[in-house]
């Protein structure tokens, strides 16, 4: 099955 | 790397040195440096992370995200950004028989990833958190001269309307 595409959050 | 016509290569030299440090459970992420989508166009820059073997469901594998940025252009530009993302991480083998490792993504204009972003770079990103194993790199020429190359393409709604 093809991945999906998710929203991330990323801190420094 | 700035003006691409859409299209930016990312150069992961080291590759081994952070492989090296993701098998003894240090995290490994990285950013690309900014790039626009044209000119006028989208400050975007890319995130990999190189999962720990610890990770719970994700271990082992390198994610990989896009992220907005203020750019020169972005108080001429129609907000949220619309428009489809192509991220590969690319075969680096000699000859015709190349299979870059590809995903192709549609821009969700609802989430706040695609905003304008009110500081340097968004925190949102959107992307794939299992977008390729690692033990999936091993079998093609992913890694050439210790250096990974990630591919991201992008086609805004303002190139479609152009």
């Amino acid at each position: 099955f093809p991945p999906v595409p998710t929203e991330d959050e990323y801190m420094d | 790397a700035q003006q691409c016509n859409g299209i930016y290569i990312w150069k992961i030299e080291n590759f081994s040195g952070l492989q090296k440090a993701q098998e003894e459970e240090r995290p490994v992420v990285m950013h690309s440096p900014g790039f626009y989508t044209g000119k006028p166009g989208y400050k975007l820059c890319l995130r990999l992370h190189i999962q720990l073997p610890s990770a719970q469901r994700c271990a082992n594998y390198i994610s990989l995200f896009v992220h907005t940025m203020q750019g020169e252009y972005d108080s001429h530009l129609p907000w949220p950004f619309q428009g489809t993302i192509r991220l590969s991480i690319l075969d680096q083998s000699e000859g015709p028989e190349r299979h870059n490792h590809e995903e192709v993504m549609e821009a969700k204009p609802e989430l706040l990833a695609f905003q304008r972003p009110t500081i340097h770079r968004n925190p949102k990103g959107f992307g794939y958190v299992t977008f390729m194993s690692l033990q999936h790199l091993k079998q093609r020429t992913f890694i050439k001269d210790d250096t990974l190359l990630v591919r991201c393409e992008v086609l805004t709604r303002l190139d479609l309307n152009s």
